[in-house]
């Protein structure tokens, strides 16, 4: 079976994103 | 609490309160400033005449936007950043709907049945164009029942992380590290209740509130499901991708 968050870029990207800023 | 220092919990239980802090929506003097302001009659009235499609677009955007800002809290605890991105992920795409929801109590005024949406207090009526009266109501219910509890701003904040924090997710590759942070964060809330609270039995109530949040996120996917079906192109097309990634993993 595939794993559920093999799709997922968006998180990804939000996680990897080096922001100390709100996300706004 | 085996295992861990006084000073451990403490450093813990600051780094969480503090990536709370900075990544709430609204601040607790926000909050108390709109409390009393709600949606007028012609307002709730233009909600209730939206289409369905148009209504659950805009609660889509809402609690997208919403979720942004649990990742960002994420991001902040220590302990999860230590954890492989594999794990991150899957925490986060399994529990940041349930952060948001405990994170609604912040929102909710228990003594009109109003939450804020949209930058003013509305009462359930407001959503009836979503045609998910259980869903909207259940939120509701478990808001009023977590804001029965009346938990600190140091607990909210422990409590999300610990929601977020959970080792019994499905996948998970290093469940026993994301176990002991999860104790970890327990056994904080549990100090920082033990001096707040004069009934020792509110940590016991607000574990038990957790069946309840997962139930909730379950009638989420349900009641998207059953949207999806019906406007298919809407979801598709109009929905944040962010959204449709954690909740529509087949499209």
């Amino acid at each position: 079976a595939m794993k559920p968050h093999q799709k997922v870029t968006l998180l990804q990207l939000l996680l990897d994103h080096k922001n100390d800023e709100n996300p706004d | 609490a085996p295992g861990v220092t006084l000073t451990e919990l403490d450093r813990i239980a600051q780094n969480i309160i503090k990536s709370h802090l900075e990544t709430c929506q609204y601040t607790v003097e926000e909050l108390q400033q709109l409390v009393w302001q709600t949606h007028s009659y012609e307002e709730i009235k233009m909600y209730q005449n939206k289409t369905r499609e148009v209504l659950w677009q805009q609660c889509a955007i809402q609690l997208t936007h919403a979720i942004q800002y649990v990742v960002e809290f994420a991001k902040r605890i220590t302990g999860f950043m230590e954890l492989c991105q594999n794990d991150q992920i899957l925490l986060l795409k399994s529990g940041c709907l349930e952060v948001v929801l405990v994170r609604m109590c912040r929102a909710f005024n228990p003594l009109n049945n109003t939450v804020l949406f949209e930058g003013k207090y509305g009462g359930m009526q407001l959503f009836k164009s979503l045609g998910s009266d259980d869903l909207v109501s259940a939120a509701f219910d478990f808001a009023k029942s977590l804001c029965s509890l009346q938990l600190t701003e140091e607990e909210i904040a422990l409590f999300s992380a610990a929601v977020l924090i959970s080792p019994d997710r499905p996948w998970l590759m290093e469940p026993r590290k994301v176990q002991k942070l999860q104790e970890k964060i327990y056994f904080a809330l549990q100090h920082v209740m033990q001096k707040n609270h004069l009934d020792d039995d509110t940590l016991t109530k607000l574990i038990s509130r957790i069946p309840t949040l997962s139930a909730l996120c379950n009638l989420h996917t349900e009641e998207l499901q059953a949207f999806k079906q019906l406007h298919p192109e809407t979801v598709n097309m109009l929905f944040p991708p962010l959204y449709k990634e954690l909740f529509n993993p087949d499209s």
